[in-house]
């Protein structure tokens, strides 16, 4: 709804790459990224999964829903949603398929 | 394909918009 006034340049935020990108298997422990960006934890988790995926599909809902054991279907559905309005994923193929926006 | 481009304009809009 706010207009935004051209011209203040692009102080973007600026999302902390982890530096684990090897460990694909863990699960976020907490710990300070997991605040970044003003997300929540488990927004950041599903945004951090789907950066992780760098086919072009991005990744499917299935398949976040297997690595996010223990996180409730409609979280992850309302995570997707809110980084989706945020633009920070964007679906893909089709619905279910989500990738992100900084990837590259 | 088109869709998806379409998804990513839309979704870097939203994006730059958020971070202005």
């Amino acid at each position: 709804n706010a207009q935004s006034t051209p011209g203040g340049g692009g102080t973007s935020v600026a999302l902390s790459t982890p530096a684990r990108a090897g460990n694909t298997g863990g699960s976020f422990t907490g710990g300070v990224d997991a605040q970044t960006n003003g997300l929540t934890p488990h927004q950041n988790q599903v945004l951090f999964l789907i950066k992780s995926c760098k086919g072009s599909e991005g990744m499917g809902f299935e398949e976040l829903k297997a690595r996010l054991q223990g996180m409730n279907v409609n979280t992850i559905k309302q995570a997707l949603d809110f980084l989706s309005n945020e633009g920070h994923i964007y679906s893909t193929v089709d619905d279910d398929h989500y990738k992100s926006t900084d990837g590259d | 394909l088109e869709r998806i481009q379409r998804n990513k304009a839309a979704a870097l809009q939203k994006l730059a918009a958020r971070h202005v």
